[in-house]
């Protein structure tokens, strides 16, 4: 699981 | 993507672009809570500040574009271009009891204590319930137009098919967001009285009034 806080959703 | 995903897209898009049309075609914001739309055009900017930071796809960048942009021309409209129109009487929610509990809930729970998180989780709880004045003013007058339910029905079968999105981003892609998720619910659920009066009511051909 990545935790680079980018939201891919909108 | 999935379809899911893309069908509760779609489906906020229409919402934003039904609102817009109806205010621009019929010359009024009769019936519209400004309220609610300053809180959506707040949730929209404190939720694509990344625009500035991080590029995902094409697809991601102009949907934020023209959500946002939609959003302050609605805004716009009601306040300036149509305000003779704009019912300020009815609009009468309270938006500081939203705001200022949704920003302390920002603060005290989020996946990362930076500025860019909290204001985009403060963007995920006001945005769930930013509809509360337009439903709130919807009691008070008791009625609403038929073009302003098909805009309530888009906007909030959005947040369902996202909730159906993460379903399947759990299943397939081991994906939960569980900030997301819970806001999403709490979303849907304020909408379902009003899903109720759509199919039992609008669908039917009659107008959307409330018992006095």
């Amino acid at each position: 699981d990545s935790d680079d806080d980018e939201h891919d959703e909108l | 993507m999935n379809v899911f995903r893309l069908t509760g897209d779609l489906s906020h898009l229409a919402a934003i672009i039904i609102l817009l049309l109806k205010i621009w075609k019929s010359r009024s914001c009769a019936g519209i809570s400004g309220k609610s739309q300053i809180l959506f055009a707040v949730v929209f900017t404190t939720r694509y500040l990344d625009l500035l930071t991080s590029f995902i796809s094409l697809y991601n960048t102009s949907m934020k574009l023209i959500y946002i942009g939609c959003a302050y021309a609605t805004v716009y409209l009601i306040y300036m271009k149509f305000r003779a129109t704009y019912d300020g009487n009815h609009d009468s929610f309270r938006v500081e009891f939203l705001v200022v509990p949704v920003g302390g809930l920002a603060v005290l729970i989020n996946h990362n204590f930076s500025l860019m998180e909290i204001l985009w989780t403060f963007s995920i709880y006001l945005e769930s319930v930013a509809i509360l004045p337009q439903l709130f003013m919807i009691s008070k007058t008791g009625e609403a137009e038929t073009i302003t339910t098909h805009y309530l029905f888009c906007l909030g079968l959005y947040r369902a098919l996202y909730l159906l999105n993460w379903i399947w981003r759990y299943y397939f892609e081991g994906f939960l967001d569980m900030i997301a998720i819970l806001a999403g619910l709490v979303q849907t659920i304020l909408y379902c009285d009003f899903f109720y009066l759509y199919v039992t009511k609008v669908l039917k051909g009659k107008k959307l009034s409330l018992p006095a």
